[in-house]
């Protein structure tokens, strides 16, 4: 699961963004 | 009824890309065919109309807040940071003129281009996963399989969206502001040259299939629900529901191109070209990351392609 935080960030949050 | 139902997955699929993807097909080929009149591209052929491309886009004040407006200035930010941008000394800006000029060496200037193409990719992926999200059954998948299925498919994903943006000569960036020459990505230095080569000899032979942006979020969301990719855990659902997106896909082509034979079958084809570009894409910028003392990629990609193929 470490291994693709962003991904799951990604997938889990619909409107705050992840900061790319 | 059942078609009714396919028509319908079609049109809400449709409508999940416009929503999600700024510049559509429809678009990029107007920008590409010169019939947005006064808004005409701005042509990057050389070094010096690199450096004039940064003007341009700075005179123009860039359309993507409108696009983007519901997002956070964090998130624009990190839009604006790539080839559009405007946001100068950025990390990733590269057509920011006082970086070029402070930074001087033509070495550098590729891992700049690199950097921004970079930041505008990951972005994309944002826009994919939301993409994905809405394919009706996505987000009931197992969240590790999600994670799978977007680990794999987003940079076919990426390669299929170029092909609109791109012709034999050229290809749009900075949505669609920018019109830069294939000419010039092939002089640059090794091997940041050989990068979107076998991108354009692809998207040149895909855009010959003649696909609509209904077709588009058809068959992206059938690349994104491939059941084979390494380590699923539970295959049988994601086939399910690829099955039904691919019915759907069939319909279309048929409703939309009633006179061009096998054209289903000749998409699918793609998807076997698709991988090959994909596999030596990824062995390329594992090249770069070795080659390149100054290279450092975005940790949203690094996560994709660590241990990918």
């Amino acid at each position: 699961k470490e291994k693709h935080k962003i991904l799951h960030q990604l997938l889990q949050n619909s409107t705050s963004p992840v900061d790319l | 009824p059942e078609a009714a139902d396919l028509r319908a997955l079609a049109r809400h699929l449709y409508e999940a890309y416009l929503k999600n993807f700024p510049l559509t097909k429809a678009k990029a080929r107007a920008i590409l065919s010169g019939k947005t009149g006064d808004n005409a591209p701005f042509v990057i052929h050389d070094m010096k109309s690199l450096m004039e491309g940064e003007q341009f886009i700075n005179c123009r004040q860039i359309p993507l807040k409108e696009h983007h407006h519901h997002h956070q200035q964090q998130q624009t930010s990190a839009l604006t940071a790539g080839l559009g941008g405007a946001h100068q000394g950025s990390e990733y800006g590269f057509l920011g003129m006082t970086s070029i000029s402070e930074e001087g060496p033509q070495d550098a200037l590729e891992l700049r281009f690199f950097h921004s193409c970079q930041s505008r990719s990951a972005e994309a992926v944002r826009e994919i996963t939301e993409f994905a999200k809405s394919i009706p059954g996505f987000s009931e998948l197992d969240l590790n399989d999600q994670v799978t299925l977007l680990k794999y498919g987003v940079i076919e994903v990426l390669i299929i969206m170029m092909a609109p943006l791109m012709n034999k000569d050229g290809t749009l960036i900075s949505y669609g502001q920018i019109f830069m020459t294939r000419e010039f990505l092939k002089s640059l230095r090794k091997p940041f040259s050989q990068m979107m080569e076998p991108k354009f000899e692809f998207s040149v032979k895909f855009n010959m299939l003649e696909l609509d942006d209904s077709e588009m979020a058809l068959f992206l969301a059938v690349i994104i629900l491939s059941g084979d990719r390494p380590g699923l855990l539970n295959v049988k659902p994601i086939e399910q529901l690829q099955e039904t997106v691919l019915h759907s896909l069939e319909l279309q082509l048929k409703l939309n191109h009633p006179i061009s034979l096998q054209l289903f079958a000749k998409l699918l084809q793609k998807m076997t070209d698709l991988r090959q570009i994909v596999t030596d894409h990824v062995h390329l910028i594992q090249l770069l990351k070795k080659t390149e003392v100054d290279m450092c990629l975005h940790p949203l990609l690094q996560e994709i392609m660590k241990d990918l193929y």
